[in-house]
């Protein structure tokens, strides 16, 4: 069976899109077959792969109104074992039509088992809201990957989030579990940071990734260049850092 | 009459509520009375001013749900002439209750009617998605300033963007304008941060704001202490950008 990982925070720009696109990429070249889902109507994971918006391609508009299976809408990305499927809610009507039918939360989550064991990982981006597409993303998956600028709005954010998580836990899907918080952007010598990070761990034993991701121009150019870090300049420090946290998830070192 | 500027971006990150809270300030100080409304559940712009989540003061929420003045729920801040409405939908619930509230488009716009002459300016703080909160901020402005990181995805995000503006100045806000478009947290030696620019000024010339914001350590850590960046550290350079900022629109330089 596939692990399913929501990456999410309602916090925007913390890197939620640069962890989907890198630890995808990364998961596949340790010969883990990953799956890639964009639920972000910015379509900025597909876009990071080469899809622009105006490419006619099927995504998750027809997995959520139409129920086409993930297999019909899903293509192979430049790297062996990674598969995505693009986002192209592209109009507000076609959001709309999304979110009426996310209502029906087991729809993202019925497509993921009929995949069967295809992929080790799915990871799934989410928009920075709150909202219906983040909440059935979290619906399906079995864990939540949280990314934390180590700054204080993304400090402050944190309550509603875990307010959000609990709720699901209550009502929709009792089995989620927080995968880990990862440290993105990270300025180790900003007394900002580090306050965060010491808070964070204290609030949350055992939940903070090891693997800090370093602020690193090479994660902020790839995407211009419609590929992830690791094809962009294998030895920059964003790329390898994605690695180690493919490699940590894997061994599951942090936590159980 | 007051002049309303929108604040607004749905890619996440881009520093709208760095915007919203850093120029109210400036133009209070300019001794320009202001208003500033938080319309981002997040709450971040009200945070930055000392007001925290457990607070139980009005604010947005009877805004749209029970039509109070916004006299009545509006508070001094700690600079003269500068009024805050805080954001307090600090639940999924009450969003809902103000989503269907605010898809009645005039409810924001009478409320500022309202206020009649008393503020030379009004700033809102939006979320970082296209939701209805944000349509009802562009339905009220008379026009938006756009916070641009001059990274990849953000540059992605304009078209999207562009295309909402056009919707709401053909159905709901005819007279809405482009205040402008502002480069945040600018690298001035990132090659990448040089192409969006020279992009944008190309693409909507006469639209892009003279005066560039930094990244500037001040303008990160002064949230934490409840203030804006120019009583934190008042020489900083995140602090004067956006004095300048300020000034550049008192006197209507970049535009008409
Ligand atoms: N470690 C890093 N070093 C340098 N730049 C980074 C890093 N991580 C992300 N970025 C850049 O910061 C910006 C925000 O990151 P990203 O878009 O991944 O965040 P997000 O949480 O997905 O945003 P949104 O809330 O809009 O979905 C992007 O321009 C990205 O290229
Ligand atoms: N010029 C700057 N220099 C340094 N840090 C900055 C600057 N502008 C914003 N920041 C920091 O970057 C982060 C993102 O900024 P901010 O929260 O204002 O963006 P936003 O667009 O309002 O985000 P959201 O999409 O979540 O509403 C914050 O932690 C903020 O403190
Ligand atoms: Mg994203
Ligand atoms: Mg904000």
């Amino acid at each position: 069976m596939s692990k399913v990982i929501a990456i999410a925070s309602q916090k925007g720009g913390v890197g939620k899109t640069t962890t989907a696109v890198n630890l995808s990429a990364s998961f596949a070249l340790a010969e883990k077959p990953t799956l890639l889902i964009d639920l972000d109507p910015q379509g900025c994971a597909s876009v990071a792969y080469g899809i622009t918006t105006d490419d006619s391609r099927r995504g998750v508009y027809e997995l959520f109104t139409q129920r086409v299976p993930v297999s019909d809408i899903s293509f192979k990305a430049t790297i062996p074992m990674l598969d995505i499927v693009p986002c192209n809610i592209w109009s507000n009507t076609a959001e709309e039509q999304i979110i009426q039918s996310s209502k029906n939360r087991t729809v993202l989550a019925r497509a993921l088992e009929e995949t069967g064991g295809a992929y080790d990982f799915v990871l799934l981006d989410c928009p920075p809201t709150l909202s219906h597409l983040t909440v059935a993303a979290l619906a399906a998956a079995d864990s939540v990957l949280i990314p934390v600028q180590g700054e204080f709005y993304s400090l402050k954010a944190f309550d509603a989030f875990m307010k959000l998580i609990r709720t699901i836990q209550i009502g929709i899907n009792p089995s989620i579990d927080i995968e880990g918080f990862l440290f993105t952007m990270y300025n180790p010598r900003l007394r900002l940071s580090q306050r965060v990070r010491t808070e964070l761990e204290e609030k949350f034993p055992n939940r903070v990734f090891k693997t800090v991701i370093p602020r690193n121009i090479t994660l902020a150019e790839a995407p211009a260049y419609g590929v992830p870090a690791i094809l962009y300049n294998a030895n920059s420090k964003g790329a390898q850092a994605y690695l180690d946290l493919a490699h940590e998830i894997i061994k599951g070192e942090r936590t159980r």
